[in-house]
């Protein structure tokens, strides 16, 4: 259980900041193949440039920062490129 | 702003609160919308009135989930609401997830700071990623609404799309007769105009002249009229010259015995710097133009009838100069306003005249206006 827990968790995580990085951050919805690792290059480009907009620490893993401003509410234009 | 700089052609636009939430009482929905417009209005030269049927150009709606957009909303927290850049139909509309709590306090999700935010956006502003700006895209709970302000960042990007308020900062009304004319809008295509400086900036070409300049893209035909103080507040007005310097993604502006360094929107930390620095006798008080040429990584430096070549690599004063601008660029009258490199010639501007001048050929090639470059 507790792995299946952890799993799951990571699982949420991942989920999480991939909607994120596609809705605010233009991370393509193709790179989706390679993206469920939170280490690939794409992702961890992106989770750079994220922290850098939002003023957090630029570490490109997904601390607990950068996790707490992900879940507060926000305005859904992205905040690069934008509606398409 | 948004990619493009969608803005509207008009200061006059119109805003029709479509449907209510029932989380407030109607007259508190009106109040907040009017009061976020105002935030805007008082900034700009943007003025607002009320449309209760038809298309108006601010479109304002609560919905839920799935709204005829592609852009669904999420149920409660998470996406508050959004809204679309200037521009006819959809765009300029602002929606707001009824899934929310709407409040006139903090205790819910608070309508007047999101519809501010959302209505920026209406107006062209995209995100800020400054913490203490409006468009910030992470909603402030903490937000202090009795003392709430825009951020110069927000006053910044607005003012860059519309100008300021006619009156802003509040200034006694004078007469137009004793109103000193720097501070009135040049005329673009007045036949006698002149200019201070001119520059490239990534791509674009800059005209500077009194407290404003034009912005000429290539990509466009018509010229753009700024304030310098909506993208620069630092930087002075009627300045000597500019230049930039490509390889550096600099441009390199001159007034007096000044000259500051700017990157983008950013004037750079450690400016402004004396003239003498660049190795100008102390005899020059400032200079009057200034080119530099990418390929050749020479930056030449006009002073009344005389030229001075600094050069880029080794970053100093060329030996055996200042040679007489007459000598090298015949044809060329002195006093030169500005100068401007493009299609292989240089531009030498010159009151309300400007001399295509050949290197090559080493002569004038053309005579034109100043103003030629504005598309009058």
């Amino acid at each position: 259980y507790p792995l299946d827990r952890a799993a799951r968790d990571e699982d949420a995580r991942m989920d999480l900041v991939q909607q994120y990085l596609e809705n605010y951050y233009n991370l393509k919805k193709d790179a989706k193949q390679f993206v469920r690792r939170k280490d690939s290059s794409p992702v961890v480009k992106k989770i750079q440039e994220m922290q850098k907009f939002l003023g957090l620490e630029v570490t490109g893993k997904l601390d607990s920062d950068t996790l707490e401003v992900m879940r507060k509410p926000r305005c859904g234009v992205p905040d690069v490129g934008h509606f398409n | 702003t948004f990619p493009g700089m969608p803005k509207w052609r008009k200061t006059h636009l119109t805003y029709r609160i479509v449907n209510y939430t029932l989380d407030l009482p109607k007259d508190a929905v009106d109040s907040a919308i009017e009061k976020a417009l105002k935030v805007w209005e008082e900034v700009t030269p943007l003025t607002f009135s009320r449309l209760y049927e038809g298309e108006a150009d601010i479109m304002i709606s609560f919905a839920v989930r799935e709204h005829g957009d592609f852009y669904p909303f999420d149920g409660p927290g998470k996406v508050l609401a959004h809204a679309y850049a200037p521009g006819p139909g959809i765009n300029g509309d602002a929606h707001f997830d009824d899934d929310e709590q709407w409040t006139k306090d903090t205790t819910g999700t608070n309508l007047f700071l999101v519809a501010a935010h959302e209505l920026g956006h209406t107006l062209g502003l995209f995100h800020s990623d400054n913490t203490e700006a409006l468009m910030y895209p992470v909603y402030n709970p903490l937000t202090d609404l009795t003392r709430f302000h825009l951020s110069q960042d927000d006053v910044n990007g607005i003012q860059s799309l519309y100008g300021p308020h006619p009156g802003y900062p509040e200034k006694p009304l004078v007469p137009k007769e004793t109103v000193p004319p720097e501070t009135e809008t040049p005329a673009t295509c007045d036949s006698a105009l002149s200019f201070d400086a001119i520059s490239t900036l990534r791509g674009e070409i800059l005209f500077f002249k009194d407290r404003h300049f034009w912005r000429k893209s290539l990509r466009k035909l018509e010229p753009e009229l700024y304030l310098i103080s909506s993208f620069w507040p630092s930087l002075p007005s009627g300045m000597d010259a500019a230049y930039e310097v490509t390889s550096k993604d600099l441009v390199f502006i001159f007034k007096g015995n000044q000259f500051w360094a700017i990157r983008g929107n950013e004037v750079q930390a450690g400016y402004p710097r004396g003239i003498h620095t660049l190795g100008f006798p102390p005899t020059v008080r400032k200079i009057d133009a200034a080119i530099s040429d990418k390929e050749k990584k020479k930056t030449y430096f006009f002073v009344e009838d005389k030229y001075w070549r600094f050069d880029e690599n080794s970053q100093s004063m060329e030996q055996g100069f200042p040679r007489l601008i007459a000598d090298d660029f015949p044809g060329v009258k002195p006093k030169v306003d500005a100068v401007l490199q493009a299609f292989g010639f240089f531009y030498f501007f010159s009151g309300s005249s400007q001399f295509e001048f050949d290197p090559n050929a080493r002569m004038v090639t053309n005579i034109l206006k100043s103003n030629s470059w504005l598309h009058c």
